[in-house]
């Protein structure tokens, strides 16, 4: 039969992946009479080639001895792709669609295994497929395909690897652990891979980013999902874990990734994970030197880095919906009537439960408050570097009175997630800490009548439960709650909800 | 939404072979739309499975599927450990050694560390033997290092060697080059005095 | 309130002074300190 045909054809491209060097001359020859005698002339013989090849290979990999070489058939696998992909001129179909046709087989053949088998699903051969094929195009796209003799093919390729990269994320985002938590481990591996990871951080214009960030925000809902307060499933603690480690080596390598994109990652990041939103927010771009923010005679605004605004990769702006002519209205002409639109829609539909620490529910949509905020302080530097420090530095600016109605107009939830939102600016000196930080302070020592004790108490958790979690701890935290510490007008100790808590009190003191 | 709009414009979706795969996958997309609230007993334990399996390194490493002769294991008393040499160790590295590649990503590999403790002849033997592998790179690295060049034409690796003179003599320092001869000799040869560096004809690495 | 990353950082080869920073990702071995006891091919090239 065809498909018996199929097999015998791979079969003998593995026993001679054994005998030969995968550089050796026979693989293309082998290749070019693959293509020649119509192995893979149509879709359907693509198709039943691919579903063959790895059936083949994951029976290969379940028959072997586990002691023994489990994964020869599929890293001939693996290496077969990669050939059909560099040796073969694409005519009729281009690489993209060639690659995304088999990685689709590839995903049903994955899907039936994994519906079939249940909790014995064995992730491993599909984890090294993938593993594999990137172990495989790394080593032929060295140094931009310079082993490709043709310049117009070797242009081609290194036009396509970008693509090739981006392919696999968008694959790696259908397998995600929602989907297929049978897989999980196997995933979370491959999206820290030593032959994925880095390259998608440093590929040219940041063309991987967009992709990566989807993928940690898939990791981060499954575990917002998952972590519930009473009670983590010891699995999830382990996801944890290792989510931990990759975002800290992401943040040795590439600190301007979580710096340009802490917005979009802490929308899904599970508020009881400090330590982990420590370590997004506390990363620093390379080889910006900041200064020692428990130095006692620090003035932020004497720091030279706080002239510069952070990049911000994913534009907030397209967050805000149906607010977003409110807002940018009220930035330039402030009213009430603005003020008033803004405040009575921040809320969600629903109640939607939430795991906080101190809360179980959330109403208002914190996504937009967020997005608010981030905006208000994307434009407020903006509008410094027009015009003057002064127009944002400024308790009647519209940019300052704007957060501050959220705050003086919302219930306690949506003063907290404001003061939140605020809180996630608070990272290394750049002119967003700095002006969030005149805000914060300034919204501590504002007089708001009646709401004062209980606005000056949110903002004293929210700095305070970032600074009591063991390290990292972010440099504009640091800095703003030693200012409020050291404010002449007002004393924290002597605030009622500080001294009603004798461990509280007894932290601000030694601070 | 990619296989969605894959469909849409590709007729091979058509195609049976994709079932039952399909449904199976399909309704992954369920769950996607709509996580369940907590984690039904089923995934906890498709997820404890995977935790089970869960790839480690020797998994995810670089594949190898012809193997080098050379490189074939020969019988080893069985009081010999059968343990890898890979083993990760995060000790710092030596700070004695300057080079800009002593903050390079092998530096820190065992492999990287174990060849800055070779002698010459084992770097030259792993280069001309192991031509293609990792290793091969490694002892590269290596000798650049320590101050050997790589000429394209003939294939060979030239020392500079600068001899400080005396004070007082017309030139301050003498150079000669030496090569080695994987050739014929295996050996370290003086250049003739006929010998022109040619930067060019130098491997950059 | 989280955990003492020191010795975190050490598994993954973070020395703790910045001086010597140097990367990590390009010899990633797992997540898990559990599954990254042995080290892994890191990508090289080698010329013709």
């Amino acid at each position: 039969t065809n498909q018996e045909r199929m097999f015998l054809v791979f079969t003998e491209w593995v026993k001679l992946l054994q005998r030969v060097p995968g550089d050796d001359v026979k693989v293309t020859v082998f290749i070019r009479q693959m293509i020649d005698k119509g192995v893979l002339n149509t879709t359907d013989n693509m198709i039943q080639f691919t579903k063959a090849a790895l059936e083949l290979s994951v029976g290969s990999f379940k028959e072997s001895d586990p002691t023994s070489e489990v994964f020869i058939a599929t890293d001939a696998f693996s290496k077969l792709i990669v050939n059909l992909l560099v040796l073969q001129d694409f005519a009729g179909m281009n690489r993209s669609e060639y690659l995304r046709l088999m990685i689709s087989v590839i995903t049903m053949v994955f899907s039936e295994d994994q519906g079939r088998m249940g909790n014995s699903f064995n992730e491993r051969p599909y984890f090294r497929l993938i593993s594999s094929l990137l172990c495989e195009w790394e080593n032929i796209s060295g140094h931009n395909f310079v082993k490709i003799q043709d310049q117009y093919y070797r242009s081609q390729l290194n036009e396509f690897t970008p693509e090739f990269y981006n392919i696999i994320a968008s694959f790696l985002h259908v397998y995600q652990p929602i989907a297929f938590p049978g897989f999980s481990f196997a995933w979370i591996t491959l999206i820290s891979h030593r032959m994925f990871l880095p390259k998608m951080l440093r590929l040219p214009e940041k063309a991987g980013w967009s992709k990566l960030v989807l993928l940690f925000t898939d990791l981060l809902k499954f575990m917002a999902q998952y972590t519930k307060k009473n009670d983590v499933p010891d699995a999830v603690s382990v996801v944890y874990k290792g989510a931990l480690r990759v975002f800290l080596a992401v943040a040795n390598d590439s600190p301007d990734f979580l710096v340009e994109n802490h917005y979009e990652l802490l929308n899904h990041l599970p508020h009881v994970y400090m330590q982990l939103r420590n370590v997004i927010l506390s990363a620093i771009p390379k080889d910006l030197a900041i200064p020692n923010p428990y130095d006692p005679n620090l003035r932020i605004d004497g720091v030279e880095s706080c002239q510069d605004a952070p990049n911000v990769f994913y534009d907030p702006v397209q967050d805000l919906k149906s607010l977003k002519k409110p807002v940018d209205n009220y930035l330039r002409i402030p009213s009430t009537s603005l003020l008033r639109v803004i405040s009575t829609n921040v809320f969600k539909q629903e109640f939607q439960k939430d795991n906080g620490i101190g809360y179980d529910t959330v109403s208002v949509d914190t996504k937009l408050i967020n997005a608010i905020v981030l905006h208000v302080g994307v434009e407020a530097a903006l509008e410094k570097h027009k015009t003057t420090a002064n127009a944002i530095f400024n308790t009647k600016s519209s940019y300052y009175t704007l957060l501050a109605s959220l705050l003086n107009d919302g219930t306690a939830e949506v003063r907290f997630h404001v003061v939140q939102a605020i809180a996630n600016q608070l990272r290394y000196p750049n002119a967003h800490t700095q002006w969030f930080n005149y805000v914060l302070k300034n919204f501590f020592l504002e007089d708001w009548d009646a709401d004062t004790a209980e606005i000056q108490e949110i903002i004293i958790r929210t700095l305070l439960e970032r600074i009591v979690t063991n390290k990292p701890h972010c440099w504009g935290i640091i800095v703003t709650f030693t200012d409020l510490l050291k404010s002449p007008e007002c004393s924290i100790l002597t605030l009622p909800f500080v001294m009603d808590i004798p461990e509280v009190e007894m932290i601000i003191k030694n601070l | 939404e990619l296989l969605a709009q894959d469909r849409a414009q590709n007729a091979a979706f058509q195609n049976p072979l994709f079932h039952p795969g399909l449904d199976h996958w399909l309704q992954t997309k369920r769950t996607l739309l709509q996580p369940h609230e907590t984690m039904p007993a089923e995934m906890a334990s498709q997820l404890e499975s995977s935790l089970l399996n869960c790839p480690d390194s020797l998994d995810a490493d670089t594949p190898h599927l012809h193997h080098n002769t050379l490189s074939l294991p020969h019988p080893t008393s069985i009081f010999f450990p059968n343990e890898t040499t890979r083993l990760v160790s995060n000790d710092p590295v030596d700070q004695t050694r300057i080079h800009p590649k002593h903050n390079d990503i092998y530096s820190r590999t065992s492999l990287g560390r174990i060849m800055s403790k070779f002698d010459l002849d084992a770097l030259f033997f792993i280069f001309y033997h192991y031509q293609g592998s990792y290793e091969q790179f490694l002892a590269a690295r290596e000798l650049t290092i320590r101050g050997w060049q790589f000429n394209k034409i003939n294939r060979c690796w030239f020392y500079k060697e600068v001899e400080k003179l005396p004070p007082g003599m017309e030139q301050s320092e003498e150079i000669s080059w030496r090569y080695f001869d994987y050739q014929k000799s295996w050996l370290a040869r003086r250049c003739g005095a006929e010998f022109v560096y040619r930067e060019e004809e130098f491997e950059r690495i | 309130l989280g955990i003492d990353l020191t010795p975190v950082l050490h598994s993954l080869g973070i020395p703790s002074n910045q001086q010597s920073r140097h990367r990590v990702l390009d010899t990633f071995q797992s997540p898990w300190i559990e599954t990254s006891r042995s080290e892994v091919e890191p990508r090289f090239f080698v010329p013709e």
